[in-house]
């Protein structure tokens, strides 16, 4: 099965003063580059595989396969997360189960790519809670378009509408998740509205 | 009237209607109250026998270009978040973000491809001036540990003959990069080691994007070029990132780097899966 080794072995990398400080050849860097990818993308696999174990468990069980596979965005500085914009379906959630690696607790606000305007955000306790939409800009959606062609060889012409804000809390070295569900009727919500500033003189 | 203000929480971003340009930064928790510019700027490289590449920096002793002196500004206003847009050319765009319950601003920078059609190979800062007297000195953390003095054109142990007065006061960050006056303090911290300095008193200011035509000599032999191709259309890099604004009054504002830093170092992880919401009740 996978494991974390990929990304151990690539991370000498880090050890080596061109590599850091980005004074290598570029056919140099491309290959740290890859090698990290690669390293990452497994050790990924890892993380999600134990985030569903520990998610799924009950007490006593000890967890041989997981029942759900979970599934990172490494691209979300691009709005590229293909579990967030695909649709959900009729009776399932969208969980995000968010791990906080520092010792305190946090409050904080994701916001995740969507194409749905009309979807409600529940807490680990079952209480809806407030979303914010924003709706994407251009230059992040080219953005998208350009190097998710380049990288990952996709020519998506289909880019998702909306950024879905919400606030999390989440326990030191620890885990909470949200459930995310369209919405039976329309949600009536206050929309965020935009103030155009007079052109600049 | 001529300016507009922003932020739902405690932190207050003024921005002016005519200018699109930030004008003061505002705690109304803590009273402290900052006048400040940001603006995008780039310096040209130096191609003259040590050109400037990926060891050396070394712009060309020209005063760096002023991006915009007026953005077009597009806000965003929220429960949770309100969003200032600005758009200083066709290749700088720029998010300023302040949320409800943080009392600093993200700034979300996608600066890129940078055209090097003129054959000048540019050198991209952001730079934030304050209306603070800072006397020469600002601080820069040590490779994210300690936060160290620099005094601008001097150094503790050595007689410093300054040559070249942008490059030869540049600091590593790999944290952030702070000033002071009297009151306040005025706090940049950034997510990715990057490069800084205060080369007038009360401003800061921070490489951002870097590309050249020139190698500098040094031994990688190729000039800081780097470029991306789609099927035969290729450009330069376009980068996206964040750095992180925040006034304190005097001594605060360490609290605020070292646990910002820590948070900005270690975001949450978020995995994402679908399922029944009964099977994970229980859980």
């Amino acid at each position: 099965g996978p494991t974390t080794s990929a990304l151990g072995d690539a991370l000498g990398i880090a050890q080596h003063h061109d590599a850091v400080t980005g004074t290598a050849k570029q056919h140099t860097t491309n290959d740290y580059a890859k090698r990290l990818a690669i390293g990452a993308s497994e050790a990924e696999v890892v993380v999600s595989s134990s985030l569903s174990c520990l998610a799924s468990r009950k007490s006593g069980h000890q967890c041989t396969k997981p029942a759900s596979t979970f599934s990172q965005c490494p691209l979300l500085n691009i709005s590229y997360c293909p579990p967030t914009e695909k649709g959900i379906p009729e009776g399932k959630n969208l969980v995000v189960a968010a791990y906080n690696p520092l010792g305190w607790n946090r409050t904080d606000i994701i916001r995740i790519p969507v194409n749905d305007a009309n979807l409600i955000v529940k807490d680990p306790l079952g209480n809806a809670i407030n979303v914010q939409y924003v709706n994407l800009d251009n230059v992040t959606s080219n953005l998208r378009k350009f190097y998710t062609e380049a990288y990952l060889g996709q020519s998506s012409k289909r880019v998702p509408r909306y950024w879905l804000l919400f606030q999390v809390t989440v326990p030191p070295l620890g885990w909470n998740t949200y459930f995310i569900s369209r919405a039976a009727g329309k949600v009536k919500r206050r929309k965020g509205f935009f103030l155009a500033a007079d052109s600049p003189q | 009237d001529k300016t507009v203000e922003v932020g739902p929480g405690n932190l207050k971003m003024s921005f002016s209607r005519t200018t699109g340009q930030l004008k003061r930064m505002y705690n109304s928790r803590t009273g402290v109250d900052v006048p400040i510019q940001q603006s995008f700027l780039w310096y040209g490289s130096m191609v003259d026998t040590q050109s400037s590449g990926a060891y050396i920096f070394r712009p060309n002793g020209a005063q760096p270009n002023v991006v915009s002196r007026s953005v077009p500004i597009k806000i965003i206003r929220g429960p949770m978040v309100d969003e200032v847009h600005q758009q200083f050319n066709s290749w700088i765009y720029q998010v300023t973000r302040l949320y409800i319950d943080k009392e600093h601003a993200e700034v979300e920078y996608t600066i890129g491809p940078i055209p090097t059609e003129d054959s000048v190979g540019k050198e991209v800062i952001s730079r934030m001036t304050a209306n603070m007297v800072t006397e020469k000195v600002f601080y820069t953390d040590s490779n994210g540990r300690d936060f160290l003095k620099r005094v601008r054109d001097y150094r503790a142990d050595w007689s410093l003959q300054v040559n070249e007065p942008v490059a030869g006061n540049y600091y590593p960050l790999n944290l952030g990069i702070f000033i002071t006056d009297k009151k306040s303090e005025f706090s940049v911290l950034v997510d990715r080691a990057t490069g800084g300095a205060s080369i007038k008193d009360g401003q800061v200011e921070i490489m951002l994007h870097r590309r050249m035509l020139a190698d500098d000599g040094r031994g990688v032999g190729e000039a800081l070029d780097e470029s991306v191709c789609v099927r035969d259309n290729c450009e330069g890099l376009t980068v996206r990132g964040n750095y992180y604004l925040s006034v304190n009054q005097l001594g605060a504002g360490a609290r605020w780097r070292r646990t910002t830093g820590q948070e900005v170092y270690s975001p949450l992880l978020l995995a994402f899966t679908q399922e029944k919401l009964e099977t994970w009740t229980e859980s």
